[in-house]
């Protein structure tokens, strides 16, 4: 699991039977306590199907009273969605362009909502290959009892963070983003999770592509529910640099790191919201969104990882401030 | 921290973007607060804390390490929210622009 923070923007993204939503009310009042920030400008929710739902605790034991929950809060003006085939790895999402409180919301300034502007990757792949699981699994030797997805490690000989740096030195995934400030951690019995963050770039990054970011990975490897998840927002040139690939091969990279067998991918960009964003400026945004979801369109064509998968679907959704780009994959055979 | 049986690899993902406060408004139209998220106006060098022990560095208006927004908050009050949430905190990294707080589950 992980938390980001950054001046306005806050990221949760934790799994097994964790309460995330119920966090969310602890959230406002921090930012408002500590930050006098009383104005939520967007909220973002999403998850896909659960392999074990009825573990599940609190609102997180059915999508409706997910969405029921972020709707006593934002009340009902937001939107639920459910994307991709319904039987097999569909994906939930619940979003609210909104601003509480809004009696004393500030007016945005054009320039602030430029840097507001938001390209996440996120790709989800479950079915890993055996080779793709097994770096994975805390060495024999080193392991304490228990079983489950992994929990901090007390009694193995290794500690979680040099296991970390190990797995990710050998799986390559050091070298995802030259460069970046990679923090990982291996659980006991097994079990993988990383955060890094990446500047703004050195003069050797492409001008096209200012700005950092952040990714993160996490990985369940036992089999029957093995899981891994890489979830990204820095700016990705059109073409690979030596700091950083584009989308494709980023993708094609992670892919062939985790080996799974199934995978979605959602592309977010943001767009200007109909109802905030000057003409002057919305045509600078717009321009950079929609080149943006063309490339990602494009880049989720059918031949994106080769012979060896099959694309199930692409599908594209407009949303008032955001667009959005799906696509599911299936090895062949 | 141990989760008996399969364990859900499938995440919660929550994102909260929160507009500026009025203190972080331009005080003249056309001038711009430079806070939001993507700016590079906060360039502190990366640096990571593991495990215990990130002090909280307040505001210091103009200082070369001023932290901004949600950035102020304590650790020790991001912790207190995870609780809830039912996680804890594993370690810290420290960007420019973000920080990466690694949760166990």
């Amino acid at each position: 699991s992980s938390l980001f923070v950054a001046p306005h923007l806050l990221i949760l993204k934790t799994c097994g039977t964790t309460l995330n939503l119920l966090g969310l009310h602890r959230i406002i009042e921090i930012a408002r306590e500590y930050c006098g920030l009383t104005n939520i400008w967007r909220c973002f929710y999403s998850r896909k199907s659960f392999f074990f739902p009825d573990r599940q605790q609190g609102p997180h034991k059915d999508w409706r009273d997910e969405v029921k929950f972020l709707d006593g809060i934002f009340g009902t003006a937001g939107s639920a969605y459910t994307v991709g085939p319904m039987n097999r790895d569909h994906w939930l999402l619940s979003f609210n362009l909104s601003l509480l409180h809004v009696p004393s919301s500030p007016t945005i300034s054009s320039k602030t909502r430029l840097r507001y502007h938001d390209t996440t990757l996120e790709i989800l792949m479950s079915h890993l290959s055996p080779a793709g699981r097994a770096p994975f699994f805390l060495p024999e030797e080193s392991s304490g009892s228990g079983v489950g997805g992994g929990s901090v490690a007390s009694s193995s000989s290794v500690g979680g963070h040099e296991l970390g740096r190990r797995i990710s030195s050998e799986l390559g995934i050091d070298g995802i983003f030259p460069g970046a400030k990679l923090d990982s951690f291996g659980f006991d019995p097994c079990g993988y999770s990383a955060n890094a963050v990446v500047g703004t770039g050195g003069p050797s990054t492409s001008p096209e592509v200012p700005g950092g970011g952040y990714f993160t990975i996490h990985v369940t490897p036992e089999e029957g529910w093995s899981y891994a998840s890489f979830e990204c927002n820095v700016p990705l040139p059109n073409k690979s640099t030596d700091d950083r690939p584009d989308l494709s091969s980023l993708i094609q990279n992670v892919v062939s790191i985790f080996q799974p067998n199934r995978l979605s991918i959602t592309l977010f960009v943001s767009t200007p919201s109909s109802a905030s964003v000057p003409n002057g400026d919305a045509s600078t945004v717009l321009t950079a969104a929609s080149e943006a979801e063309n490339q990602a369109w494009r880049s989720f064509g059918a031949d994106l990882l080769g012979a060896d998968f099959v694309r199930k679907d692409r599908i594209g959704y407009e949303f008032d401030g955001y667009d959005l780009v799906f696509a599911c994959f299936e090895k062949r055979g | 921290l141990s989760s008996p049986g399969p364990f859900e690899g499938p995440e919660k993902l929550l994102e909260v973007w929160f507009a500026p406060s009025p203190e972080e408004l331009p005080l003249s139209q056309g001038h711009d607060a430079g806070n939001g998220a993507g700016s590079s106006s906060s360039a502190t060098a990366a640096t990571t804390v593991n495990g215990s022990g990130r002090s909280y560095r307040g505001p210091t208006p103009g200082g070369q390490g001023e932290l901004k927004g949600l950035r102020r908050v304590p650790r020790e009050v991001w912790e207190e929210m995870l609780d809830i949430v039912k996680c804890k905190v594993l370690s810290v990294v420290e960007g420019e622009e973000i920080d990466a707080y690694l949760l166990s589950e």
